[in-house]
């Protein structure tokens, strides 16, 4: 199956995030 | 991938679902009595969530420990999935632990959570933070040492993510080498 990658960048958006 | 308007109603799961554990070091208990489970997550939201309402790894005390497992491996060398293994091991300066421990620490978590290392992510097993007075400690734990091309992987691109200086050498050490050990001096199994 498909691994569910994420990069640096998009977490620390999600961590902004309301 | 950018955050959408939907990306920000619902929490995006991860790969694995991961554990938090605390070491406190208390003498008059054995050391897997000093070991306790925080939680469990499996959102990038929920991490987040537990990551702010925990110390930052800096304001620990000394002999203290973070560890972040994959749900079902206990951050001990004896587990099935560890007792092959080894680590790359950061070995931090004393002046360090003000400057550097709690980026370099968030930078390790991201890492595993995020799945960095691609398809050997699956040789990934967690990450470990050790507070000493004489240096602090961040070692990301792989399964199996004797992997060459997955634990050379991890390292080169662990070693990218954490921005260190390429005269910066890490190293790679066999538990099973650490564990029979006589001195504080283990051998790298590989240096990046």
């Amino acid at each position: 199956g498909t691994r569910i990658i994420y990069d640096r960048k998009f977490l620390m958006e999600c961590r902004n995030s309301p | 991938r950018k955050l959408s308007f939907v990306d920000r109603l619902e929490k995006h799961p991860l790969e694995n679902r991961w554990a938090l554990w605390f070491f406190k070091n208390d003498r008059n208990r054995t050391w897997r009595d000093n070991l306790h489970l925080v939680t469990e997550f499996d959102t990038v939201e929920d991490f987040w969530a537990i990551y702010s309402h925990i110390q930052m790894a800096s304001k620990l005390t000394s002999g203290c420990d973070y560890a972040l497992f994959k749900d079902g491996i206990e951050p001990m060398w004896e587990d099935s999935r560890n007792k092959h293994g080894g680590r790359w091991l950061v070995s931090l300066a004393k002046q360090q632990r003000q400057s550097n421990l709690d980026r370099l620490w968030l930078e390790t978590l991201l890492c595993l959570i995020g799945e960095a290392f691609e398809e050997y992510s699956e040789e990934v097993c967690g990450a470990v933070v050790n507070l000493r007075t004489k240096g602090d400690k961040i070692a990301i734990w792989t399964s199996e040492a004797e992997n060459q091309p997955a634990v050379t992987f991890i390292g080169r691109v662990y070693k990218e993510r954490l921005g260190l200086s390429p005269k910066v050498v890490i190293g790679y050490q066999a538990h099973a080498d650490t564990a029979t050990k006589s001195n504080s001096f283990t051998k790298n199994k590989f240096v990046i």
